[in-house]
């Protein structure tokens, strides 16, 4: 059976407003041990994402706000999409974890590559 | 044939010394588009390891030394092993990359999740 993202996914989704400070979205990562978090507006649509490696941006450039930080082009997965195509996306991009997302954008979910080899990992 | 760590493993390891400032350790990882900077001693002993989230750490907590921030304890791979054993090792300790050792402690390269992912990715 092919595994898709629904089948691994995270639904349960740490997610950032684009008012946050960097300090409060560092403080999310290290109190949740998470790398990736979602930007969401007050719909939970999906409007960018802010990663650990955006917070060593910050510290390297001297960069004060999260919309100097955030990536606001997002690569994304839909649910129904099989595992491998999620593991082409993050190499191709040179990524660690994709939002998914529904039909209106709204995140629904999260999937990264730790999870992919804790999946393939286990099934050999 | 079982995939091993020298398989896929990069072999030019980039590393910060425990005298590097967390500024410059988060140029490096600006830089280069990595996450994970093995620390090493002038003998290329592998002393510790500090990550974009330990960057994040020392923004959420206010801590401002290597020292501070690094994990000295580090879970590491050796180039023999097959890939499923790295996978179990990441997924046990919830971390995303190893450091590959020599015998005598001295880095020789590196393994992170995200190699797992593009390799059994593409293998399907
Ligand atoms: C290009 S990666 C390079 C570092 C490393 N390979 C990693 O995965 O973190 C770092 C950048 O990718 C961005 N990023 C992470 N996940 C993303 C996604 N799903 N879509 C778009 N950009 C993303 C982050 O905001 C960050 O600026
Ligand atoms: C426990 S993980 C949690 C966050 C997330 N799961 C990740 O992989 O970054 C973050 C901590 O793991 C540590 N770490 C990363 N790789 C490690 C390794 N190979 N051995 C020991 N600690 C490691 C980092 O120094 C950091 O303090």
């Amino acid at each position: 059976k092919t595994l898709r993202v629904k089948d691994v996914m995270v639904r349960d989704v740490i997610t950032a407003k684009e008012s946050d400070s960097i300090e409060n979205v560092a403080k999310i990562m290290i109190e949740k041990e998470i790398n990736h978090l979602p930007v969401v507006d007050e719909n939970n649509k999906l409007v960018g994402i802010v990663t650990s490696w955006d917070i060593s941006k910050a510290v390297a450039q001297g960069l004060d706000t999260l919309d100097k930080i955030m990536t606001r082009e997002v690569i994304t997965a839909t649910e129904d999409e099989p595992l491998e195509e999620v593991a082409k996306k993050l190499s191709k991009f040179n990524i660690s974890g994709l939002p998914v997302v529904d039909k209106e954008k709204k995140v629904i979910g999260i999937i990264t590559s730790s999870d992919l080899s804790r999946v393939w990992g286990s099934k050999k």
